[in-house]
């Protein structure tokens, strides 16, 4: 999958690209000691498209979000269904539109398009569904997973998204060396991060955002590598070593 | 090879033999058609009395009525009734002694004419029904009750759905006292004995399922020879998901059928006021403590609960307060059944307050649950003989004690009950009534009862269409949602050109509240509707016989001709319905006589034969050299009445409204788009911090 983050102090937005292998799940936000959230992530693969060079894709077939809480809950949104795990299970289909509110916590689909998770009313995660009618061969049901409002969640918050949230960076340049021109560099918690401009589709390819991107699966970029963002079930709540 | 006792038999027979019996049933998502078509002889020279008798479900409504009797056609006319005159014994002048049964919630339709002597007549019977949902299946059942052998006796049943058939049943044939032809039974039956062989032919395909049963005479024979098959009983449910349920579109009206599931359970709290009068004694009361041990262990760990039981004392379990279900509660309570002893007269009045009193109480507590389901169970087996007796201050009692904060339950067992005032209490306060049959397994039907309302999903059911684009939608207010069930609407489409129609169902769920929401498009369902009625038609065609000359042919046209405008007898039917329940409820007699008056006018317009109105028929003159008269005379047809709404010959006080969400009804009045207006779309605003597609 792709990620763009941004960084509205510095006015940046970011992005780099994730080639993690189908059925890995990765740990997108993770703040479960303070505000209680975690949001994870599992991977699907699919060919890669005929004629490129490129590797297979991979994108989220299912995003689950634990809330401690009020009270402990579970949501797992994939492009057929919700499902609600509280004190009791709630099965909701991704076709019709459908809100379900609990006062701390509301699940809100609207049919075929996105599902909105909102917790004590200063989180909220929108999780856009993308069907295909006739899919090609490389092309999944898959998911987008957008933060909407993220002021409940603490500064020590972590995970692939969650790591950013409160961050800074600057852009800077690198000097030029020999034949080779100044590049831009970013500066994130003091390491310095190699970056192209570039242009990513965001909301269903509905806008278009210029960002900054980080090669090489994010390095340098994120705290750690792509391992430590491994989770090792669905719901597990692991928080950042 | 017809064996020589069943030829004696035949030959011993002095009444007009049935030569044929025929029963076709389409049911097109869930309404039910029937027709039914007998054909008898007489053989004898002189004219003589035939009899044509056939049990109608008590929820389904006679449609219409023909007898060809010497070749001359006698069409039945649905007239409104006159108003009614109290007779003397409190019956309606127009009830023949002997057209209905002793069970008041089954229909005979019962007609007597004069067969000219070696003649034949037909008689030929419509009725149609919405079948009900319970516990989680619908139940078709066809009454077998010829009353002799019959030559050629066949049973048609064609089920067309536009969701997929799950799980059909074909059931032994039932029999007794206790399986009637009341659709408002529950609980298991009993075959009479067992049966021999006689092949059920079951086609099923996805949506479509033919159901045959055709017993030849002799196969009739070694099941009875009295003619009293019994009720040939067809269970069966659709696929359905957890969204806005189905909608039908067809000619300018439209149904919707919601009955979600993969809903968690919202906790309840009930309060079971149990009858320990004397004539509970002996098998009533040891089914009841039966029934009673059973609920208890299904209780859930949310629920809360306590006992009543009452004859001349009211006595409380856990005064003052509901208990949770613990073990230790749990045992206590099956301690108080244990010793429950019968003694004494019946004080409903004063047990319905007690009752009353101690939800109302518990609500208003700190430890009530918001959005639990409060209920009270309430059985008896008699009449109120102690303390108030008056049913019209009793239901006003009971009113004022309910205050619309939950709901009543009414169970009637055995003959001596006053259902009329279970009903009313039941209608008024948002529950249901039901009644168990003096002979009955009472500690099943209690059970069974009990398990259908025993598992709350949703209350406070709203149901939206469209602002201005729907009108006379049918009952769209529900206090509860139990599983099993189903809610069906209808309405008529006000703009046909329309391309979608917008739905939004509102509810509670325990500690949540429920928003659903689509648009259905509005020509393609309507596409979708029409390819299931050609299914349901093409269905109705096969096999079809002509009336005259021992055929079918005619009633499967008709039937078809009906077929086509499923959807809107559906809204027809349901609109009666709800008229007629609106009358109970209404507050002034204006409001009653409106109500009294649309409903009426709804069964004249769809020709169904309600408590509003009578069937009536030309009836031929035979003279006595067994040759027709040539005027016939006018007869109503019998059982027009028997399927009377309580209240239906009381002009008692005019009474309050229900209030609750599930007691108000809007029959014939466009209520839709005014009382809840569609939230307007929020637009999402999101960051561009995400994790999207590859």
């Amino acid at each position: 999958p792709h990620f763009v983050v941004e960084f509205p102090l510095s006015k940046l937005t970011v992005c780099f690209n994730i080639n993690g292998e189908p059925g890995h799940i990765l740990r997108l936000v993770s703040d479960h000691k303070y505000s209680g959230v975690t949001v994870n992530g599992k991977l699907i693969g699919a060919p890669a498209p005929p004629g490129s060079h490129k590797q297979q894709r991979t994108y989220f077939s299912t995003i689950t979000i634990v809330v401690d809480h009020p009270k402990r809950a579970y949501i797992e949104v994939t492009p057929k269904k919700v499902i609600l795990d509280g004190r009791d299970r709630m099965v909701l289909p991704c076709h019709s539109t459908v809100a379900v509110d609990s006062g701390a916590l509301s699940v809100s689909i609207v049919g075929k398009s996105n599902v909105t998770v909102t917790i004590g009313g200063n989180i909220s995660f929108v999780i856009l569904l993308h069907q295909y009618k006739n899919p090609a061969p490389y092309q999944r049901d898959h998911l987008g997973f957008y933060i909407g409002q993220s002021k409940g969640l603490s500064h020590n918050c972590h995970g692939l998204l969650g790591q950013f949230l409160y961050e800074e960076v600057g852009l800077a340049e690198l000097p030029a060396q020999g034949d080779m021109k100044p590049s831009p560099i970013l500066k994130v918690k003091g390491r310095s991060v190699p970056v192209v401009q570039k242009s990513r589709k965001i909301y269903s390819g509905t806008q278009s955002v210029d960002c900054w991107f980080a090669r090489n699966n994010a390095a340098k970029l994120i705290d750690g590598q792509y391992e430590d963002y491994m989770s090792s079930h669905m719901f597990d709540t692991g928080d950042w070593p | 090879r017809v064996p020589r006792q069943v030829k004696t038999i035949l030959s011993k027979e002095t009444k007009p033999h049935i030569q044929e019996l025929s029963i076709k049933t389409t049911i097109i998502s869930r309404y039910a058609f029937t027709a039914v078509y007998c054909a008898m002889l007489n053989r004898h020279s002189a004219a003589t009395e035939g009899v044509f008798q056939f049990q109608v479900p008590a929820n389904a409504y006679v449609s219409n009525f023909t007898m060809i009797i010497g070749g001359r056609v006698y069409q039945s006319e649905v007239r409104p009734k006159e108003k009614r005159v109290k007779q003397e014994n409190g019956k309606p002048k127009n009830k023949e002694s002997g057209d209905a049964s002793p069970e008041p919630e089954v229909e005979v339709f019962r007609m007597a004419a004069n067969i000219p002597g070696r003649n034949r007549a037909v008689f030929l019977l419509t009725y149609e029904e919405l079948l009900q949902r319970r516990l989680g299946r619908y139940e078709h059942v066809t009454s077998l009750r010829p009353l002799q052998l019959v030559s050629r006796l066949t049973l048609d049943v064609t089920i067309v759905d536009h969701s997929p058939i799950t799980d059909l049943q074909v059931l032994p044939l039932r029999n007794g006292r206790s399986s009637s032809a009341s659709s408002s039974e529950t609980g298991p039956k009993t075959p009479a004995k067992p049966e021999p062989p006689v092949t059920t032919v079951i086609k099923n395909e996805k949506n479509v399922c033919k159901i045959t049963f055709s017993p030849n005479i002799v196969q009739q024979a070694k099941i009875t020879t009295n003619g009293l098959l019994g009720d040939f009983v067809i269970r069966y449910d659709v696929q359905r998901d957890m969204g806005i349920g189905d909608i039908q579109v067809l000619n300018g009206h439209f149904v919707h059928y919601f009955a979600p599931k993969d809903l968690p359970v919202v906790p309840k709290n009930v309060v079971f006021v149990i009858d320990t009068s004397a004539s509970m004694l002996g098998t009533k009361i040891r089914q009841t403590k039966d029934a009673l041990f059973t609920i208890l262990r299904d209780l859930r760990p949310g629920d809360r609960f306590n006992f009543i039981s009452f004859s001349n004392k009211i006595k409380v379990w856990q005064p003052n307060r509901l208990v949770p279900v613990t073990p230790l509660n749990v045992r206590d309570a099956k301690k108080f059944i244990y010793t429950l002893a019968t003694t004494g007269g019946t004080n409903i009045d004063d047990a319905m307050q007690t009752g009353s009193s101690l939800l109302r109480d518990y609500l208003s507590g700190p430890d009530a649950s918001p959005n639990s389901v409060s209920l009270i169970i309430f059985l008896t087996d008699g009449r109120p003989t102690v303390g108030e007796i008056q049913s019209t201050v009793i239901l006003g009692n009971t009113r004022s004690a309910v205050q619309e904060k939950f709901c009543i339950f009414t169970i009637g067992i055995g003959n001596d009950v006053d259902y009329r005032l279970l009903e009313r209490m039941a209608l008024e306060n948002c529950g249901m009534m039901r009644r168990i049959h003096e002979e009955a397994d009472a500690s099943a039907m209690l059970k069974g009862f009990y398990d259908e309302i025993g598992t709350p999903l949703l209350s406070d059911i709203r149901i939206n269409y469209t602002e201005d684009s729907v009108q006379y939608v049918t009952q769209h207010l529900f206090t509860n949602y139990f599983n099993g069930s189903e809610i069906v609407i209808a309405g008529k489409l006000t703009n046909q050109s329309a391309e979608i129609l917008h739905v939004q169902v509102t509810a509670s769920n325990s500690d949540k509240s429920i928003i659903l929401e689509t648009d259905v498009p509005l020509r393609h369902r309507q596409i979708e509707t029409e390819k299931h009625v050609k299914a349901a038609t093409a269905a109705m065609a096969g096999g079809a016989r002509t009336p005259g000359s021992g055929s079918m042919q005619g009633l499967g046209v008709a039937l078809g001709s009906i077929a086509e405008d499923f959807v809107e007898r559906v809204w027809g039917f349901l609109s009666v319905k709800d008229g007629l329940r609106s009358r109970l409820r209404s507050q002034t007699s204006k409001e009653r006589e409106d109500h009294i008056q649309q409903a009426t006018n709804l069964s004249l317009a769809y020709h169904f034969l309600t408590p509003l109105t009578n069937l009536v028929v030309e009836k031929p003159e035979v003279l006595a050299d067994g040759s027709m008269a040539p005027a016939p005379t006018i007869t109503p047809a019998a059982g027009s009445t028997a399927s009377e709404l309580p209240g239906d010959t009381e002009e008692g006080e005019p009474q309050k409204p229900n209030g609750k969400p599930g007691g108000q009804t809007s029959s014939v009045r466009n209520t839709i788009g005014k009382a809840a207006r569609r939230p307007a779309k929020k637009s999402i605003t999101i960051s561009k911090t995400s994790a999207d597609g590859d």
